[in-house]
């Protein structure tokens, strides 16, 4: 029996905004310790990795790992029926065809229930080692949001080069080229707004935009984001839940 | 610009 409550659907909500438009059939692998799912994109350029500790929870609940096949499609319109501060209760028994979805106002006596249908999903999962990273950049989600839109506009490819003290975002395409230059930097009264640099070899990386689009839509999730970038693996940029972690794992573009 | 490169060169699939 699986019962995982969410003291407020729009953390659901928002996390599976960070990935449904990247990926559609995941499975949601629910043991004791929390909820895992890991999905790759078709063109297998993209990796997602999902972590719900159980302190994301109100109150979570789960006797036997039950896995559910789920369509983030259908989900998504089963989400948007609730209102962002329900409660949200997922609930399925040890070898589920459904999953319930329960949705209960906080401040009036007000119960909505929706089944969704589970799929059987064959998908492969990736092993995921412990990657060693020439450099590790935190900073502010919003912040990189907007240069991934922005450079966006003008090339199908974005340039990350990061050496000592500068981190430099670029985009050069058919109507022009843009950049932009962060230097890190440490706010003491917002710390949330630091950016933070750890490098070990200095990095020159190519990412393709639309990968990079996706990716922002986790932004939601936090307000920073975490990146790790190597020259001989995919990149991984991370947005902390308070228990866990959504994950992208890009595989980068590489010269001819 | 550039060659994209797939994940399956890095991770095992399990």
């Amino acid at each position: 029996m699986l019962e995982a409550k969410f003291e407020e659907a729009s953390l659901f909500k928002r996390i599976i905004d960070g990935f449904k438009d990247c990926v559609q059939l995941v499975n949601f692998q629910c043991k004791e310790d929390g909820i895992i799912a890991q999905a790759v994109d078709d063109s297998r350029v993209l990796l997602v990795s999902l972590e719900i500790g159980i302190e994301a929870f109100q109150n979570y609940r789960c006797d036997h790992p039950v896995t559910l096949g789920i369509d983030l499609t259908s989900l998504s319109k089963i989400l948007r029926c609730g209102n962002n501060t329900d409660n949200l209760t997922l609930i399925a028994d040890d070898t589920p065809d459904s999953v319930l979805l329960l949705f209960e106002d906080t401040k009036k006596d007000r119960i909505a229930e929706y089944s969704l249908k589970l799929m059987d999903i064959d998908a492969e999962f990736l092993k995921i080692e412990d990657l060693a990273y020439d450099c590790t950049l935190k900073m502010p989600s919003p912040e990189f949001s907007k240069i991934v839109r922005d450079l966006s506009q003008l090339s199908d490819s974005i340039n990350i080069m990061i050496t000592k003290e500068t981190i430099k975002f670029v985009a050069d395409g058919d109507i022009g080229s843009g950049s932009v230059i962060l230097k890190p930097f440490v706010n003491m009264d917002k710390p949330q707004e630091s950016i933070n640099l750890n490098m070990d070899q200095p990095v020159d990386l190519t990412f393709g935009s639309k990968y990079l689009l996706d990716i922002v839509k986790g932004s939601a999730l936090s307000d920073n984001v975490g990146v790790r970038l190597s020259s001989e693996a995919p990149a991984l940029f991370q947005f902390d839940l308070k228990s866990g972690y959504l994950q992208f794992f890009l595989a980068p573009k590489f010269n001819d | 610009a550039g060659v994209q490169v797939r994940l399956d060169g890095f991770f095992q699939v399990v």
